[in-house]
């Protein structure tokens, strides 16, 4: 059955979005069908992937309220034909105040899902789920939806503060609402190995995770900050660039690492 | 009487709770007398003020289900003798959740803040409020209780499509409860004059902001990433540095423009 992955971290521009959209881009491009679901209300993710997301068109609002089906709301990338994304849509962001009333508030991400996988002619082999910076019933919904989390982790002094936060919050979630998440990935993004800080940071983030961080680290570079405004992923746009070679690396360790768990 | 200053972007990583530190360190050197909320449970600004915000600390929480005045939680900051802060704990992360179904939901902050005016023997001349990285109850807060909003935009592609949907917000905030409400400056950050994105996105926003935006800019530089490690803002930390200069010109040119309105 299809890996769940939940691309979470409250603190805000450490690379969620573009974490998710490469790795998926890279895993489709090996062959993988890749679904990626964007719970940001920004649509940063659907911007990357070129996903439409006006007001008007279907999409994970929808899927959360139960009005469409999740297979009925996926648009296929032009880019990488293998790969199909949720796009968020501006009414995303009324819906952590319009859940909190609602029946089974945290499993609506996971029912929709559930639902998808179990009529899919052809099973997801990665679902990844971009989250927005926050702690709210968006992200709850996307952790327990999932069956793992992924955290980017910007090599900045602020990024390491948020760590423990996020890991006693998937702590609550893994005993009150979903025994199987847990976070499985640390990828550090934006690192600059000419600064003492980002060494530092690194070096922090080792020492405390030595399982969970990969190996592959991916580099600030201006070539993916580039790519949305041509909505492209950055292995899209620069193939050749450090970012597009780094987020094909970390793809293949992280598949390589779960095959061998 | 004081400027309210919400600091407001819901992009994540933007230079929101550096912009707060710094604007306000600058002015309170300046002789102001400044006040900084901390609304973003990540307690990022708290850090950078060297501000302890553990868990049993009274601060902003306890301020917005009024348990406690502003005046009692208001800490001060050891390198800015005229700075103050009301500290983010832990258990700001389930305000907004805790919100929604209590009475004048989006008054609690205003109620707390106009008390504190009412009653000091000492009015602030600035009370910047420092937002998570949402357009949620807390940040709602903020828009109803401030007299206008600063929008520090990050000189990247997303920071610039994300400004629209913020802008509609701010809108709602001024229909429905706050009629002041107004964004009155914007300030570009990370700005890396060498990349041609850094210098598109600027034109944009003076093209389509151009009475709002700053003609000050704050370029990227590591020493002010460096700052809050040291539990300093960059002002007090290399004040010398591109970050700390630009900052205090920054703080000038927002106090000017204010005066010839
Ligand atoms: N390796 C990199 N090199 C250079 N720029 C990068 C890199 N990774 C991300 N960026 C840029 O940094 C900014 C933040 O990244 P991104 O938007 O992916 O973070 P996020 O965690 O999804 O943000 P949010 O918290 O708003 O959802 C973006 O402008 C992005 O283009
Ligand atoms: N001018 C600058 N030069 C270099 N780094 C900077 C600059 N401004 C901010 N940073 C760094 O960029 C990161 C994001 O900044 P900051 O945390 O202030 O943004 P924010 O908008 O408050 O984030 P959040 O959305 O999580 O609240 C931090 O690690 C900060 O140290
Ligand atoms: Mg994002
Ligand atoms: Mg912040």
């Amino acid at each position: 059955s299809p890996r769940v992955i939940a691309v979470s971290n409250q603190k805000g521009g450490v690379g969620k979005t573009t974490t998710t959209v490469n790795l998926a881009a890279a895993l489709a491009d090996l062959g993988a069908k890749v679904v990626v679901i964007d719970l940001d209300p920004q649509g940063n993710a659907s911007t990357a992937l070129g996903i439409e997301h006006n007001a008007t068109v279907q999409g994970t609002y929808e899927m959360l309220h139960g009005a469409s089906t999740m297979g009925s709301v996926l648009r296929q990338s032009q880019q990488h034909p293998n790969l199909w994304c949720s796009p968020a849509t501006i009414n995303l962001a009324g819906a952590e105040i319009e859940l909190v009333p609602s029946q089974q508030r945290e499993q609506r991400l996971k029912r929709a899902i559930d639902e998808y996988i179990a009529q899919a002619t052809q099973r997801p082999d990665y679902i990844f789920i971009d989250c927005p910076p926050s702690l709210g019933l968006l992200t709850i919904n996307a952790l327990v939806a999932a069956g793992e989390v992924l955290v980017p982790i910007q090599a900045e002094y602020y990024a390491l503060e948020g760590v423990t936060m996020l890991w006693d919050n998937v702590g609550m979630v893994a005993q009150y609402l979903n025994p199987a998440i847990h976070i499985s990935t640390i990828l550090l993004t934006m690192v600059d190995s000419r600064t003492n800080l980002s060494r530092e940071v690194e070096n922090e983030v080792r020492t405390h995770f030595p399982d969970t961080v990969l190996t592959t680290v991916i580099p600030r570079s201006v070539r993916v900050s580039e790519a949305p405004s041509h909505q492209l992923t950055v292995i899209g746009y620069d193939n050749n660039s450090s970012g597009a070679l780094a987020y094909r690396e970390a793809a293949i360790e992280m598949a390589e690492k779960f095959a061998q768990r």
